[in-house]
């Protein structure tokens, strides 16, 4: 089981679609200052129902959509689709491939889906409990984020380990 | 319960001690349980002494050695309970050269099971990735995706343009 | 004493809006009083937009746009009230190297009339000082100094000891 | 005025003395994760006057002597110089070379000196007033402080403002 694609559109800087295809192997996100890099990074825990505003930078959810530019006025609509290989079956779903989306549009409205058919973020989330795959999973480190069990008291690292582990 | 806990802490420690030597290159890591308290409330206190010097508290430690610290414990995690994916977003920013390369040694040995995903500026980090992506703003304030060569990724800072393919 | 805070403020704001768009190459910052509250009470706001962008909060700015942004209201302080000496240390280190280049460039302005130390890995902040110091550990636990050359600085991390002279 | 030269001796890792003489240029101070380089920037606080040993990344002041390593012992005195030119008389002492020094000792004894005669930590403080120069001068950013004034809410950035300018 692994990444095959992210794609967003409307999501933060990404005002056109774009699409990064992956394979198993290790990928690198290079490239300046404020180009979009943790944007991506921002998109793939939101796809995967992370709640808060401000865990994605924000100071409200629809922080998330193209805000537009001097030269391109903004959008009203934010899309992201996170696929993954599933032959392995490691995902509880019938299906070698799992699309996994999340739909925000301006005036509030959002929807989830899988593989395109619409559902809850608690379908999302049932698909992705237990794996360490999630917003909140340890297996996604944030930027300045690196040192953040160092930096927790001993009782909230007790949390952290025992939420990872 | 506290088996539970204990045994899987253990093991998380078990995984620290040896990916701290390998991360710094020598030296002794750990994590201890609060004392005198039951374990099913114990906070975890981490113990990193970098080769040759004496133990001290973490504060001490300098801005490489805490981002090579916390990355071990990261580590650690992820090998008891591996995830088939996981993002890194600049964890190597404070990183030298030599500890730069370190890091990427033992991110190699957990990716030969999960599939990573590491945002950075760095050359060293670049350059083991199976897959480099670019991301860029050709037009201001709007992020597109770029084909990277890694030559072009080392003139990237100085003109984005040119890694355009 | 509302006149002396008002005066320095605006004195600082003006050093601020200059500065922020040498730092960014284009794009609009300024600081701003609480609006509707005693000038002798008002908190400070920082306004960021990035050539090209919108304004937005601070925390949507990337980790070099934040560093970008910080840097410019340290220098338009110092502007105001220069101090002799100042140390600087690792401040560049989430800077992309345009934007590392350019904060150079900014520095080297201010460094005619005040004294600067410069605390960095980075080959572009370096290469601008007129004098070049190694700190490096050659009996483990314990400091020393090495004088560098530039091409030693660029296989520092790699190994230390090739610095020494 | 400018810093003519900073010596330590037994200060956190500089077990051994090492001076660094500067020049009224710029300097950049290099080397590898954990060498000490920050540590200097901890030395030069110090000497000013920095009464926090949460400051200086210890628990206790006793922290800044150093500790010893696997071969070597521990000292049990720490000292710091900083030799400042003052031919322009910036520095309200009737000398053309002003050295500031503080002494501290295992027993928890310590000593400031000026000029190699002793004194209190008020007159270190009286030298400096209103210089931009000192533990909690704005002319010292210490490793990862870059962004504090962003991070600070409106009325600190306030406070930091009123004692900056
Ligand atoms: N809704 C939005 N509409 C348009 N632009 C946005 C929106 N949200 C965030 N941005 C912009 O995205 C940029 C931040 O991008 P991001 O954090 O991904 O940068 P980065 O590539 O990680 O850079 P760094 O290397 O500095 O960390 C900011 O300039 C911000 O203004
Ligand atoms: N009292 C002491 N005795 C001996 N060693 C000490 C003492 N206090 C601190 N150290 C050591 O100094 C080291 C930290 O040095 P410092 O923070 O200056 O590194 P640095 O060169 O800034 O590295 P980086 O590039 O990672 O920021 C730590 O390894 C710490 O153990
Ligand atoms: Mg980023
Ligand atoms: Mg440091």
């Amino acid at each position: 089981m692994y990444l095959k694609r992210i794609s967003l559109t409307g999501f933060k800087s990404f005002a056109d679609p774009v699409d990064f295809d992956f394979d198993p192997g290790t990928s690198a996100i290079v490239g300046p200052n404020g180009c979009g890099k943790s944007n991506i990074v921002d998109a793939f825990r939101w796809v995967l129902g992370e709640r808060s505003a401000k865990g994605l930078r924000g100071s409200e959810m629809l922080d998330v959509i193209f805000k537009g530019t001097k030269t391109r006025s903004a959008l009203s609509r934010a899309e992201v689709r996170l696929l993954f290989d599933n032959d392995d079956h490691f995902l509880p779903i019938e299906a070698s491939e799992v699309e996994v989306a999340r739909i925000l549009l301006r005036d509030g409205t959002s929807e989830y889906q899988i593989n395109r058919r619409r559902c809850r973020l608690k379908d999302v989330l049932a698909i992705f409990a237990d794996t360490g795959i999630g917003a909140d999973g340890y297996s996604v480190l944030g930027q300045g984020r690196v040192d953040a069990f160092l930096r927790a008291n001993s009782q909230e690292r007790r949390k952290i380990f025992e939420e990872a582990a | 319960c506290r088996t539970l806990f204990t045994d899987s802490f253990q093991e998380v420690r078990q995984n620290f001690q040896e990916i701290f030597s390998m991360m710094f290159g020598g030296g002794t890591g750990d994590l201890k349980l609060e004392e005198n308290v039951d374990p099913l409330e114990a906070g975890i206190d981490v113990v990193a002494r970098p080769p040759g010097k004496r133990i001290s508290s973490l504060r001490l430690l300098s801005g490489g050695e805490r981002s090579l610290t916390a990355i071990s414990v990261i580590f650690a995690l992820f090998k008891s309970r591996p995830s088939p994916f996981c993002i890194l977003d600049e964890v190597d920013a404070a990183l030298d050269e030599k500890n730069n390369r370190r890091f990427v040694r033992v991110l190699n040995e957990f990716a030969k099971t999960s599939q990573f995903l590491l945002i950075t500026h760095s050359r060293i980090s670049m350059v083991e990735a199976e897959r480099l992506y670019g991301v860029t703003m050709e037009e201001q304030g709007v992020s597109c995706r770029v084909v990277v060569q890694i030559e072009d990724a080392k003139q990237w800072g100085d003109d984005p343009t040119m890694a355009v393919h």
